[in-house]
Parts: structure tokens; sequence; C-alpha cells
């Protein structure tokens, strides 16, 4: 009993919808309707990466139409009776589109009382639900469930629901893979108008802008001491119309009576211009966050409340800081082996105990070694190491730990896993992997362990049969290795201790017999 | 000898059967004469039918009982989607994509 994918889904997220411009609600005011609707998509936008956009067009991804009966489709409704709507699942054309019974008596604003009523709300969630990908579920309770439940008053996005739109598109992003877009107090842009037909321009004379850090729009906000400029969309638009949102600061003071309280502990909101450590904080009026590459934060070496983020940092107070210890299994990154190595999304990904350091185009990422957890929140708790990792042909992420195998799709652990290793045809007995890659000479994934390796069939799942082989096979890396990929050169290279070996795939022999060292090569040492 | 014949089916099932069908628990089109079946697939098209019935009951989360009672009446005069529950495709790979 739980959620169904259907199979198709759409391609790009940020998806445009808009209110049949032929087809409108007979019974129902189009603001009203409209306003419904969105925070009917917002539902589905605050659990995954989508987002929706309203257009005035019939060609949006979603268009949502108001019919009776036959309505050039083959599902005609029955007038006020017990179907009453359907939506088609994401595609072209007619792909992703909502249609709802004209005949219906739908109410934008449901009371309890309402008994013959529908509530809009309760079934658009339902239909963008198809929208979307998603097919009925059977659990009760469920916003997929195929008969109508209404909506709780302090509704909240089911787990089933929620586990199916994410196993689609992913979780809202955090800040792990892609920044957050920051507001800054700029000069709005001005507008020039442009008339193409008579090729001459015509500019608007500029505006002086003066930014006010004081209460802004005094009519809107008459006993506001200070407003945010410009203001985030707020998450509750209709619930909570006075409260402006922001997206991740919750210990701020969010009484609109006093003014605002500067918390003089969070490391974006200090009163004085310092410089710390070499970083220089500027004023923050109004809250801006400095922009970091990968870490909201700058990265403190040996502070440990950098391990959790949440918990406030006391540059000021040293005092009240910890007694800083260095976490005795943190690698040394010029002066250690490595547990795995593995070119993940076009990144070099090198993984050490509980750490991993992450290389891209312009070298090694700053904040890193960063514990292997804070990527994959997944994985266990008490990681002591990974074993194997390796990017399949189809993008998932293959972690070993032991004899499981934890299989990824970007962060997202896929549901069914870790799998035991036998799972995929390899012996009980095996207690580890030492190294995992799709060997570029022939496209074929191999797994290596001790004196062993295996071929491994990506499309059944599990090792040939004429395998175990021997590692003699890969002349002069010996046995238990500790990591083998291939690199954009499209070479092969063999890890063992803090050195490597390149691999001359035709010859089927190491390129030299002395291995190089990692750490001047991998790591820039 | 001339074939069986069963009386024609009550209004219940009749409206049951559409209902099936339109959610997908049940293939559309039997081989029926009119509305008396062809004697060798009446059998097939009983159990058909009581499996239909049961998938829709386990489904709707009310006790699974391979027969038309009351709650199975309730459920199909409930306000619902129009989708069906069961897709085309999901007949042919025997589970739910």
């Amino acid at each position: 009993k739980r959620f169904a994918v259907q199979g198709e889904k759409w391609k790009h997220t940020n998806l445009t919808w808009s209110l049949s411009s032929v087809r409108r609600p007979s019974q129902l005011d189009p603001y009203g309707t409209r306003s419904v609707l969105s925070r009917a998509l917002d539902v589905w936008a605050q659990a995954s990466r989508l987002t929706f956009t309203e257009v005035n067009s019939d060609d949006a991804d979603i268009v949502v139409s108001f019919a009776k009966r036959y309505h050039d489709d083959a599902y005609p409704f029955d007038g006020r009776g017990s179907i009453l709507a359907h939506a088609f699942f994401p595609g072209s054309g007619r792909g992703g589109d909502a249609h709802f019974d004209d005949d219906e008596l739908w109410l934008l604003q449901p009371r309890d009382d309402d008994e013959d009523g529908t509530s809009l709300f309760a079934v658009a969630v339902h239909e963008f639900g198809h929208s979307l990908g998603l097919s009925h579920s059977s659990v009760k309770g469920a916003l997929m469930f195929p008969w109508y439940q209404g909506i709780q008053p302090n509704f909240v996005l089911p787990e089933d629901d929620r586990n199916g739109i994410q196993q689609m598109y992913g979780p809202k992003t955090s800040n792990k893979w892609a920044r957050i877009p920051y507001y800054r107090p700029q000069e709005p842009p001005q507008t020039t108008t442009t008339t193409t037909t008579t090729t001459t321009t015509t500019t608007t004379t500029r505006k002086p802008y003066i930014h006010h850090h004081h209460n802004r729009h005094p009519e809107r906000y008459p006993n506001r001491a200070y407003t945010p400029y410009p203001r985030t969309p707020s998450r509750y638009p209709s619930y909570y119309p006075e409260r402006p949102y922001y997206p991740d600061r919750r210990h701020y003071n969010t009484s609109d009576d006093h003014p605002r309280r500067t918390n003089h502990h969070h490391p974006y909101s200090r009163p004085t211009e310092t410089t710390t450590h070499g970083t220089t904080y500027r004023p923050r009026y109004p809250h801006v966050r400095p922009e970091y590459p990968t870490n909201p934060r700058p990265h403190y070496p040996n502070d440990p409340s950098q391990d959790n983020p949440r918990k406030p940092y006391y540059p000021e107070k040293t005092t009240q800081r910890p007694t800083t210890t260095t976490p005795s299994d943190k690698p040394d990154t010029c002066d250690t082996s490595y547990d795995a190595v593995a070119l993940i999304r076009g990144e070099l990904f090198i993984f050490k105990n509980r750490y991993h350091w992450r290389i891209g185009a312009r070298g090694r990422y700053s904040g890193y070694p960063m514990e292997i957890t804070r990527m994959w929140s997944s994985l266990p708790k008490n990681l002591t190491h990974v074993d194997a990792v390796y990017e399949r042909p189809d993008r998932k992420i293959a972690i070993f730990i032991g004899k499981e195998l934890y299989l990824f799709d970007s962060q997202y652990l896929l549901p069914g896993y870790p799998k035991p290793l036998r799972t995929f045809g390899l012996p009980e007995s095996l207690e580890k992997l030492d190294a995992a890659m799709v060997w570029g000479h022939n496209g074929n994934t191999y797994f290596y362990s001790g004196t062993m390796y295996w071929k491994y069939d990506e499309e059944k799942g599990r090792v040939d049969y004429d395998y175990p082989r021997n590692m003699a096979m890969w002349k002069g890396v010996g046995n238990n290795i500790d990591s083998v990929f291939q690199w954009k050169d499209g070479k092969t290279y063999f890890f063992k201790g803090k050195g490597f070996w390149k691999f001359n795939d035709l010859q089927m022999q190491v390129e030299n017999e002395r291995p190089s060292l990692s750490a001047s090569f991998w790591m820039g040492c | 000898a001339p074939t069986r014949s069963r009386p024609t089916r009550s209004a219940h099932h009749e409206s049951a059967r559409g209902y099936l069908e339109t959610f997908g628990y049940l293939k559309k089109g039997r081989p029926e004469v009119g509305n008396l079946l062809l004697v060798d697939s009446e059998q097939a098209y009983e159990d058909d039918f009581r499996i239909a019935i049961k998938t829709l009951q386990e489904f709707g989360g009310i006790p699974v009982t391979g027969e038309i009672d009351e709650a199975t009446k309730a459920l199909m005069k409930q306000k619902r989607c129009g989708r069906p529950d069961r897709e085309e495709d999901e007949e042919q790979h025997g589970h739910r994509r």
C-alpha cells in the first residue's frame, strides 16, 4: 500500500500553468479560482524541486479547465455525480492538463458544515498529482487516494505523497548541490522601452532610488519598524497575509510590534564590520548572506561547530568556544591512502574514513574534507568508512559498505536499499568489495575484492556466471587494491596505499612498475 | 441440447460492472450475446468479476468480501477522481507501475 509512479514525468522542473481562457468555471470567480489553484500547486512545490509559474496562455504545461458532460476527451463527466475531475499524465499537448466537472458545486473556502459542496483545493491538489505523474494510491488519507476526502484545516502533505513526488523530482533542493538565491537591496531595474517597429528608443527618467531600511511601506505595515526588501513570496499567502516569510531564519524575532532585534551570535548578522580569520563581515541591513560557493558560511578548520550547521558559531566569546579537538579519523589531505575514488557527475570524489574530498575543474573544493554523510545523509550515522564507490551507466551512485550496497539517485537513497551483496550474485562469504568501476575499455562494470574480480551485468543486475577470476589478469596491481576508476582522459587508475598506477588497457598491465604518489597528482599537494 | 442460460444479471451487478470497467478493475467488453454469457466463458467471467470486486474493496480500504455488499455500494457512490485506479499498462505488467 503506497504511492504509484506512472512512469512519465516532466523533463523540466519549472512548469507553467494557466486557467483555460475558453473553459472557465461558470459558478466561481476567476480570481478566487486561480488563487486556490496556485495554493494547490504550491503544496507540490513545497515538497519537491518543482516550481510553477502562472502564464496567460493555453500552451502552458498544465492547463486547467472546467467542462460539463462530454468535453472532447474520452472521459465525459456525469453531471452533479460521483466523478469530480480528472487529469492527464505529463506530456505534450493535453498532457498535464486538469479538467473539473463544471456541474459540481465547487467551494473555494469550504466550511465544515458544507455537506454537498466540494473543496476545489482538495480536488485540485489530487489532480495536479496526476499532472505531475502520480497514479492513485491505496493509502487512505493520502492525497492520491482516489475517493474524495476533503482537506483538514491544518493540512500537511501526507508521507505517501511526499515520497511519491520526491522519488520523481527529488526533494526541495538543499544547498549541497546548488546555492540558495540571495536578495540584495539593489537598485530596482530601470525600465527602458524600445519601440522596435520605428527603431526609436525612449528612456524613462530614472527615479532616484533611496534604500530605506526603516519601514518602507508604512501603509502596509503601520507598526513595523523595519521591512525586508524585496519581499520574498510568502509561503502562506492567504492564511497569514501580514507575515513576511524568511526562508530559513527561524531565530528572527517574528512579532511585528517590536523593532527587529539582531541576533549577535548569528554569523550573518553582526552589528559592526569585523574581520575574523581573514574574513570581513559588512553590516547586515537588510540581512544579506555572503556568497559562498558551496557552504553557506566559511569553514573554519578545527572548529567542531562546523559539524553541526544548526549550532551557532561564537567567534567573539572565546571563553564559550568548546575546546577544539581534531576528530581522530580526519585524514591529512596530503598524507593518506584512499578507501575509494570515483568520478561522479564529472567531478572526482575521493573517500577516506568518514570523509571525502571533491575535486572539480578548478581543483579541490574549499571546505573539504567533509563528512560523507553530509552529502549522502541516508548512509548509516555510525559510518566509519566506505569500501567502494562508482557512478553507474544509469547515473545512479553506488556506495558499497561492508556486505551492503547503497544506491543513490544524486543524494536520495532509492527505496529498497541498502541491499546485501548476495542479491547481485556475489558469494555469501564475501565480506566487502575493494573497488568497483565501469571500465571504459569495454564499458563493462567490474567489482574487485582481495585476489578476485567479477564482471557485473548492469542489465541483469548480477555478476556473470564464469566469475570470479584472478586479479593476476590486471598485471602489476597485485591483490587487495584500494580503488580503481577511469579518469576523464579515458585511462584507468588503480590505487593502493598512498600510491597509484596508470593502467594500459590494451596491454592489460601497469604502465610503470613503481606507483606514483597520489597526494601530489590528485590532491595537488 | 440447448445451451444452459442464466437469468439476466441484477441492476446492481450491471452498474458495478460499469464502475469496475471505468476505473480499470475489469477489462472492458465481455463475450456476451445480449445479456447472456457464452456458456464456456461464464465461469471465467464470474472469477474475473469477483477478483475485480475484491481488488476494488482492497484499494478502497473496505472489508474484502468479493460480494457487492453495502460497504461496496457506498464506496461506488462516493465522490471521486475520474482517472482509473489501475492504469491500462498495469494490466500488462501485472503490477502497479
